[in-house]
């Protein structure tokens, strides 16, 4: 799937243009050559972004910085730590409050008019929401942020989230659940707005399923890679994340860092942290809708696992595995990078995916010791609700809802295998998480691993302890949550590309269906003989 | 970790944004907005109260639940989010 670098003949006369390595990667600071975006192909195509708009939820926007301010949406942006419809970055003498600005850049920041560098959607609209400035966070900031005009903004990106200490459990309360629960079912006129999260920066002591927002069904959660394919220092890994795109991370060299914009009409080298990573998938998301103003936020997902590429990505904890359909990822980039060209093609000629359907696959409510000497293990069988109205038959996201305390909640470890044998870690170890109270309650553990699988059959939840001293723990409650689609997502889509991942799901679900088939008319035969 | 209250109060109430505004003149709060989902919900704020307090303010609470209009007042808890 790689091109060759002359094939690129994208010039710009931006002057941070040749060093954004994400968009066009020759090799710069030591880079791999070809690992980026693809966003020339997008462009190519005549995709930019055009009539989509992407919000920044964040510490403001410099919306009169010269390369942000003619694609800025007044009209769609607000100010909720102060309450008035400008939300311009507060002054400090440290530039704190520079990485909105920054985040707008690597989306949206305007081509070909010789000032910093080019986003990646770099024709679309972008909304400045303010809504990190404040002494606290409530609640009810967080609801209006993420419900703001949801008719008008297209795409919602957030990089910021509950501390990343490695200690930290927590996620979206009433009214934020109920913002995004609201925005995914009326927002963008009933297609569903388009949430991407970054999925933190606690790096190897944290475990991003500890994060209810980045651990979301209703959120793209997305990881970063450097520039040359190996992991972030600071990158967490979950079995949540779908993708991932790029950031500095691991060189000194400041030509690896993200070039972007920067606070009062200035750019920047060093957008540092995994920050980086959720407006650079919004802007590819933005390249999509362009192609096709249609999808909905279930079909950016799938388009998401579709198209991403494991392309040079390395990772030297977790391996690349595939799931039970054939899908490749990895813990920590999920599907792979995100292929701006593929998705654009891929959109053009998409049909929205069939209606999706949620099933209790089973639960295990008797108390269960977890002790160090070995791992519990917990089965539930399953018909995924076969014969009923909300037969799951071909799965998105899965669900482990599970209760559970120890006296050190940091070395618990938790791993689910679906029938199919794809293995998913749900929550790796914690060294620095010490606590022995709160435990999990009711937590979500979410694993987009077994995208595309059947369902049916055994589950197995493994649970243990890893670290050297002795700790107890009882888990007290474990529902199986299946939600996916009863036909075939993949049969009806039209296929351009015959080594791509969709044909190679739609080859698998013929196949199924017609097994399927022959095996109801047996049936039926041997009922009727 | 030590829960901390805010200055700021979610509000159910009957009625318009008319209603909420007289609510809030009334209470000597200021109605913010109408948040866009749900029904009737105003986020409504009172620059008497502390910014951020380890107890709650029961006593504003239920002077706004007074209010027949009213149907219940929550208020915000402060917790903390960081930039990535």
């Amino acid at each position: 799937g790689y091109r060759s670098i002359r094939e690129i003949g994208i010039m710009m006369n931006d002057p941070l243009f040749t060093k954004q390595w994400y968009l066009v990667n020759t090799g710069q600071a030591d880079g791999t050559p070809g690992l980026d975006l693809n966003v020339a192909e997008a462009w190519e195509l005549g995709y930019t972004g055009k009539g989509v708009t992407i919000a920044i939820m964040d510490d403001g926007i410099d919306y009169l910085h010269p390369d942000l301010a003619e694609n800025y949406n007044a009209e769609a942006s607000y100010d909720f730590s102060s309450n008035d419809p400008y939300p311009y970055p507060r002054y400090t003498d440290d530039w704190f409050n520079s990485h909105g600005t920054r985040c707008a850049g690597e989306v949206s920041a305007a081509a070909n008019n010789n000032i910093c560098g080019v986003g990646v959607a770099y024709s679309s609209r972008v909304a400045g929401i303010r809504m990190l400035d404040q002494p606290f966070m409530t609640d009810i900031i967080e609801a209006s942020s993420i419900s703001h005009m949801p008719q008008i903004i297209d795409i919602y990106s957030a990089s910021w989230g509950p501390t990343d200490d490695g200690k930290t459990v927590d996620g979206p309360r009433e009214l934020t659940l109920q913002a995004m629960a609201d925005g995914v079912n009326k927002g963008r006129n009933g297609k569903g707005s388009i949430y991407v999260w970054a999925s933190g920066d606690g790096g190897s002591y944290d475990d991003c399923n500890c994060d209810g927002y980045a651990s979301s069904m209703w959120t793209i959660s997305i990881n970063s890679a450097i520039n040359d394919g190996r992991t972030a220092l600071y990158d967490e890994s979950c079995s949540s994340t779908l993708a991932s795109t790029f950031s500095n991370g691991r060189k000194r060299n400041p030509e690896a860092g993200v070039a972007t914009t920067d606070l009062y009409g200035n750019c920047t080298l060093r957008h540092s942290g995994t920050s980086a990573a959720a407006p650079e998938a919004a802007g590819v998301f933005a390249l999509a809708l362009e192609a096709n103003p249609t999808l909905t936020w279930r079909d950016m997902q799938h388009l998401t696992v579709l198209t991403s590429k494991r392309n040079q990505l390395h990772d030297e904890v977790h391996k690349w595995r595939r799931n039970g359909v054939g899908l490749e990822f990895n813990h920590l980039f999920g599907y792979g990078v995100l292929d701006a060209g593929g998705m654009v093609k891929m959109a053009r000629d998409w049909k929205t995916v069939p209606e999706r359907f949620h099933c209790v696959g089973g639960s295990v409510q008797e108390p269960q010791a977890i002790s160090s000497d070995n791992k519990m293990v917990l089965k539930i069988s399953t018909d995924a609700c076969e014969g009923k109205d909300n037969f799951v038959r071909y799965l998105e996201h899965v669900q482990a809802v599970v209760t559970m305390n120890s006296t050190r909640r940091g070395d618990l470890n938790a791993n689910l295998t679906s029938p199919m044998g794809t293995k998913s870690i749900l929550l790796s170890r914690r060294p620095r998480d010490d606590d022995s109270k709160v435990g999990f309650d009711k937590w979500p553990f979410m694993t987009t691993h077994t995208w595309g699988e059947d369902p049916r059959g055994t589950w197995i939840l493994e649970v243990g302890f890893v670290g050297g001293t002795e700790q107890k723990g009882v888990l007290k409650e474990w529902t199986l949550m299946l939600h996916g689609t009863q036909s075939a997502p993949y049969i009806d889509q039209r296929v351009s590309d015959y080594q791509s991942k969709l044909a190679m799901s739609k080859k698998e679900e013929l196949e199924e269906e017609l097994d399927e088939a022959v095996e109801r008319s047996l049936k039926s035969l041997l009922r009727k003989n | 970790h030590q829960k901390l209250y805010t200055n700021h109060f979610l509000v159910e109430l009957d009625g318009g944004d008319g209603d909420a505004q007289r609510v809030a003149t009334d209470s000597g709060f200021i109605a913010l907005r109408k948040l866009p989902f749900g029904d009737g919900l105003y986020h409504f704020a009172h620059n008497g109260i502390p910014k951020a307090r380890q107890r709650r303010n029961t006593r504003y609470k239920l002077y706004l639940e007074k209010n027949p209009r009213v149907k219940h007042a929550v208020q915000q808890e402060a917790f903390n989010r960081r930039k990535r």
